[in-house]
């Protein structure tokens, strides 16, 4: 594994631990987007269909655990915790899953490598994360008050695709010359959609003032 | 090949 790849595993899992923590500590989900949420559940159940078939190496098997693990216990604290539930923003999140999930799957119906069953499933998870983002930046465009822990959370999100861009760089010159066009246009266009957050993310970091996304 | 980077990634 290349340094690229692992940074982008790590900051992938420090963004979920990061997010866990505030739930936790702060017993709050304010700011945070359940639609993005429940999207993601949705990527990952699609994606890691494969986890008791084939087996990878046990990095490989105990991340995909984690991931599973760890968007399903965020959408249970997010819905039926009994203080947490309050805290969220309802009303603010208005983005319809549907509009996401249908086309993301009508187009890997049309667009795949080979048309099985894993081979579709997996092609949707990358097509639906790379748009999963859009209700939790629609969320932050509609907030006055962005905690920090929201926006690193979004950050290092918006970070870990970035990271695998690198990965997929290098690998394609130290491993194999194969152009892989589905995961590396979902991973570019998923990481462009960060590219307005990041920049007013990295301005507020610069000049020490509070996170806030125009409208 | 084409299944190997599938399976060694998340």
């Amino acid at each position: 594994m290349n340094a690229f790849r692992l940074a982008g595993d790590m900051t992938h899992l420090l963004s979920i631990i990061l997010l866990l923590l505030k739930i936790r500590a702060t017993k709050s989900c304010a700011g945070i987007s359940l639609k993005t949420q429940e999207l993601y559940v949705i990527v990952f159940m699609s994606r890691y269909l494969d986890l008791f078939r084939t087996y990878y190496s046990l990095y490989n098997s105990l991340m995909k655990i984690i991931f599973l693990g760890t968007s399903m216990c965020i959408v249970w604290y997010m819905r039926s915790h009994k203080v947490v539930r309050q805290t969220y923003n309802n009303d603010e999140d208005t983005f319809r899953h549907f509009f996401l999930v249908l086309p993301c799957f009508v187009l890997a119906l049309l667009v795949h490598r080979n048309f099985t069953f894993i081979e579709i499933l997996w092609t949707f998870s990358l097509y639906l994360e790379s748009v999963a983002i859009l209700p939790q930046l629609v969320l932050l465009q509609k907030s006055s008050n962005i905690d920090n822990l929201t926006g690193t959370y979004v950050f290092l999100l918006g970070a870990y695709r970035g990271l695998y861009l690198f990965n997929w760089v290098y690998r394609f010159f130290t491993e194999n010359h194969r152009v892989r066009w589905i995961p590396w246009l979902s991973g570019l266009i998923q990481t462009a959609i960060y590219t307005d957050f990041f920049y007013y993310y990295i301005r507020s970091w610069k000049n020490r003032e509070k996170l806030k996304l125009p409208a | 090949s084409h299944d190997k980077f599938k399976k060694d990634e998340l």
